[in-house]
């Protein structure tokens, strides 16, 4: 464990709880994709498979059994608690084009195949790319509330973090995994573009607005 | 260097 590991996971931790507070505080989850918020179910349920089979540390387990009850919670509040609040009409992503590519890249591009390792690599793909329908919400609506900014500049920073914990683990611990490195660099670059609107507007004190 | 598969990252 290094300082950028620890700050990944916290970040993704803060993400979290931000984006639960939010729904909560609010009484509302306005302006967040229930899709996105499928897909990372889905990321957390078929990687954190593990807990069952390999125990690595009880840092490990907790932060696995916390991901998976708040991305559960998550859905709770969304798709039960504050249903009439979600936002169908422009969360119109269609989800089967990033579950399918990600379950045939699985297929063709892993480390072993067995059921395990395909999941878990189905996982680090589908990660990568399951902002999107939260993306694609912000785009069409055009704008988005800062505490929906806060929570997507957290869990974009989360992957960042990651790609400096990955430089570190290769020249301290010559560890290195091509397939976490590849999709790490595609969800970081996902990003991008709203890290610039983050840092120019949000941290200005201006809305998050999308240009006409 | 080898390439180690060991998840122990979330």
């Amino acid at each position: 464990m290094n300082i950028f590991r620890l700050a990944g996971d916290l970040s993704h931790l803060l993400a979290i709880i931000i984006l639960l507070l939010k729904i909560w505080k609010t009484r509302s989850c306005a302006g967040i994709s229930g899709k996105s918020q499928v897909l990372f179910a889905i990321v957390y349920l078929t990687r954190y498979l593990d807990l069952f089979t390999t125990y690595i540390s009880l840092y490990n387990s907790i932060m696995k059994i916390v991901f998976i009850a708040a991305s559960g919670a998550t859905l709770y509040l969304m798709y039960v608690k504050f249903k009439a609040t979600y936002d169908h009409n422009h969360d119109s992503f269609r989800i089967e084009f990033l579950l399918i590519p990600c379950v045939i890249l699985a297929l063709i591009i892993n480390h072993d195949f067995t059921v395990m390792e395909i999941l878990w690599t189905f996982s680090i793909y589908l990660e990568s790319v399951a902002i999107l329908p939260q993306l694609f919400l912000v785009s069409k609506t055009g704008e988005a509330e800062s505490i929906t900014s806060h929570y997507l500049f957290a869990l974009g920073s989360y992957r960042a973090l990651y790609l400096l914990n990955w430089i570190y683990r290769y020249m301290a611990e010559s560890h290195y995994d091509l397939i976490a490195i590849f999709a790490g660099v595609v969800q970081t670059i996902l990003y991008c573009d709203f890290f610039y609107l983050y840092i120019t507007k949000v941290l200005k004190g201006k809305k998050l607005q999308l240009p006409a | 260097v080898k390439e180690c598969t060991k998840k122990d990252e979330l």
